[in-house]
């Protein structure tokens, strides 16, 4: 079990931070 | 039992190369299958800078390591390859199922997305090596993050993007490595992404000519 802190939002992933959406 | 650190490290690499074992380093069928549903299929241009990005790799692995150890440098950008086009099949699904689409052609295009994945892939091959240095005997320091940056010439504001959806799409990733890949986040985020040559500068400039956007929270008392 790993604490990694997952900071994306609901409707947000790669496609978005490449300004692909 | 307790391992020894050495003990830890080659059982992580036997886990890294099962893991593998079945994963291509060529794109897939599923994978093929998103390239051809692009409106400008990548497939030569995804193949030939993972070429190019091979021999780049190879060279500076034998500089830190000795040119004997060309070979092995080589080996394990395989290795990371496989990890590749394995995390990028997972990744389309996650976002085919995320946003109703096929067609990802943008995505696929951008050279920034296909570099950041195969260095985030080779930094998890290369940690995953750093225990034992391959030999069984030294200690791999010269090739610590972010010194797959450098070999790739690559923004670390660029490869921060992919490691959170890098994770999310790899399962087999281990604690270690999952902490691993957060301290690269934090070593990005608190230093390196704010050196003088970073994009970050420039859209943050855009963004304020954009004008204010969200409120600003209130200080906190």
């Amino acid at each position: 079990v790993h604490d990694y802190h997952f900071g994306l939002e609901e409707g947000e992933g790669v496609s978005e931070l490449f300004d692909c959406d | 039992p307790p391992q020894t650190p050495v003990r830890a490290a080659m059982n992580s690499i036997q886990q890294l190369r099962v893991v593998l074992a079945s994963a291509s380093d060529a794109p897939s069928e599923v994978l093929s299958a998103y390239f051809k549903n692009c409106t400008v299929d990548p497939t030569q241009e995804i193949t030939q800078r993972v070429r190019r990005l091979g021999e780049h790799f190879s060279q500076r692995f034998a500089q830190a390591m000795g040119q004997r150890c060309m070979e092995i440098g080589s080996q394990r950008f395989t290795l990371g390859t496989r990890l590749y086009y394995r995390v990028m099949e997972s990744m389309l699904k996650s976002e085919e199922r995320r946003l109703s689409v096929q067609n990802f052609s943008k995505l696929l295009n951008d050279s920034a997305f296909h570099t950041s994945l195969l260095a985030c892939a080779l930094e998890v091959v290369t940690a995953t090596y750093r225990g034992t240095g391959g030999f069984g005997v030294a200690v791999e320091t010269d090739l610590s993050f972010p010194w797959i940056l450098d070999v790739f010439q690559l923004v670390a504001y660029d490869f921060y993007k992919v490691i959170e959806s890098f994770i999310k799409a790899e399962p087999s990733l281990s604690r270690d490595m999952i902490k691993h890949l957060e301290h690269c986040e934090h070593l990005v985020m608190e230093s390196i992404a704010w050196r003088g040559d970073s994009p970050l500068f420039e859209l943050l400039h855009q963004a304020r000519e954009e004008g204010p956007g969200e409120q600003a929270e209130p200080p906190a008392t």
